[in-house]
């Protein structure tokens, strides 16, 4: 473990915090993409598996029956807690085309052929644009509140942290996982233009507002 | 550097 790493997976937690904390207390989940927070759930049981046959750590193995029970939460409050909140008209972003690249990406370029290996790979690249339903929602409806905006450079930051991490353990450690820097760079890469307008807009005190 | 995936990475 390095510091960029925890502080990442520290981002992805605070992430999912405010995520949580928007939809109690607006007691909406407007402005939120069902679709990427239904690819996350995917993500996260798919790549956890090895819960069953492979222990890292008590901080590993915490991080991720969180993350699966989190991420499944939002599902809950979305789709029946706070479910007349959410307007499927504007979150019509396409998820096969995503999830069908992350197959057949994952089957050609793994590290091993094997079912749970295979099933890591297609989190990894499932993950790395997961986030795009979302992002296009935000595209359509032009605007976002602030809290939503806060939530999403939050998990940006976390995925933006992971890159020194990689640059650090490239450095200290024999080992390197070029499926996850790729898929990662990538997933970092589709923030940038949403970082540009956060930084530009919303710590500036504005609201979060596309040129139209 | 080996390829290899960090197993102790979330």
């Amino acid at each position: 473990m390095n510091l960029f790493r925890l502080l990442g997976d520290l981002s992805h937690l605070a992430s999912i915090f405010i995520l949580i904390h928007k939809i109690q207390t607006t007691r909406s989940c407007r402005g939120i993409s069902f679709q990427t927070q239904a690819l996350y759930v995917t993500v996260f049981v798919a790549r956890y598996i090895d819960l069953f046959f492979r222990w890292i750590s008590l901080y590993n193995f915490f991080m991720k029956i969180f993350f699966i029970a989190s991420s499944v939460y939002i599902l809950y409050l979305m789709k029946y807690r706070y479910r007349p909140t959410h307007d499927p008209s504007i979150d019509t972003f396409k998820v096969e085309y995503l999830v069908g690249p992350a197959v057949v990406l994952s089957l050609i370029f793994n590290y091993k052929f094997e079912f749970t290996e295979i099933l890591w790979t297609f989190s990894i690249y499932l993950e790395a644009v997961a986030i795009l339903p979302q992002l296009f929602m935000l595209q359509r409806t032009g605007e976002a509140e602030t809290i939503t905006t806060h939530y999403l450079a939050a998990l940006g930051a976390y995925r933006a942290l992971y890159i020194p991490n990689w640059i650090y353990r490239y450095f200290t450690e024999d080992v390197v996982d070029p499926i996850a820097i790729v898929a990662g760079l990538v997933q970092t890469g589709l923030y940038l233009d949403f970082f540009y307008v956060y930084f530009t807009k919303v710590l500036q005190g504005q609201k979060f507002e596309l040129p139209a | 550097e080996k390829a290899e995936r960090a197993k102790d990475e979330l």
